[in-house]
């Protein structure tokens, strides 16, 4: 474990915690992309089913719990409890576009052609683009609640900090990845455009809209 | 039957 690790963890825990108190506060999902959530659910439900056959450490173990709760309880708020609040209309991302070629890609690149291996390499390739609903529904609608800024900030800056541990864990472990490292670049890449809005507008006390 | 790396990481 490093510090970027850590940090990125509590980041990614962060950004889980802020949406999910969003939805159950303000009872609604409005701006929320039920589509990414579902996708989230997904890469921790095929990231995480070796909690059943391996133990790493409590830690490991602790969070990887409260991920896959927050992801259902989410999917759950928007779909289940709060769904009267669901923008479907501008949640229209063809996520079928994300997952054939997930799912393609997963199969041909990967570590070992095991299932494990591979659901692990799917969820790797998935977590990379599942946000593009949701920042493809905010170009749409054009603007998103501040509170949706702030998730989508720290849902960015954890796979930031990930790249920083893969550096350290590089020089000091000798632990390289690349499916892990590429997947993550992409993955950071895909949110620059939005720090740059966060950074320029949120920060500065302003509402953050997209010319429509 | 192959098994790949373990991950240990999130």
């Amino acid at each position: 474990m490093n510090i970027f690790r850590l940090t990125g963890d509590l980041s990614h825990l962060a950004a889980i915690i802020i949406l999910l108190l969003k939805i159950w506060k303000t009872r609604s999902c409005a701006g929320i992309s039920g589509k990414s959530q579902i996708l989230f659910a997904l890469v921790f439900t095929t990231r995480y089913l070796d909690l059943f056959s391996s133990f790493i450490s409590l830690y490991n173990t602790v969070m990887k719990v409260i991920y896959i709760m927050c992801a259902y309880a989410t999917v759950y708020l928007i779909y289940g409890k709060f769904k009267a609040t669901y923008d479907g209309n501008h949640d229209t991302f063809r996520v079928e576009f994300l997952l054939i070629p997930v799912v393609l890609l997963a199969v041909l690149i990967n570590h070992a052609f095991a299932p494990m291996e591979i659901l692990w390499t799917f969820s790797i390739y998935l977590e990379s683009v599942a946000i593009l609903p949701q920042l493809f529904m905010i170009s749409k609608t054009g603007e998103a609640e501040t509170i949706t800024t702030h998730y989508l900030f720290f849902l960015g800056l954890y796979r930031t900090l990930y790249l920083f541990n893969w550096i350290w864990r590089f020089y000091f472990e000798g632990f390289f990845d690349l499916i892990a490292v590429v997947a993550g670049l992409v993955q950071t890449i895909l949110y620059c455009d939005f720090f740059y809005l966060y950074i320029t507008k949120v920060l500065k006390g302003k509402k953050l809209s997209l010319p429509a | 039957w192959p098994r790949g790396p373990q991950h240990d990481e999130l």
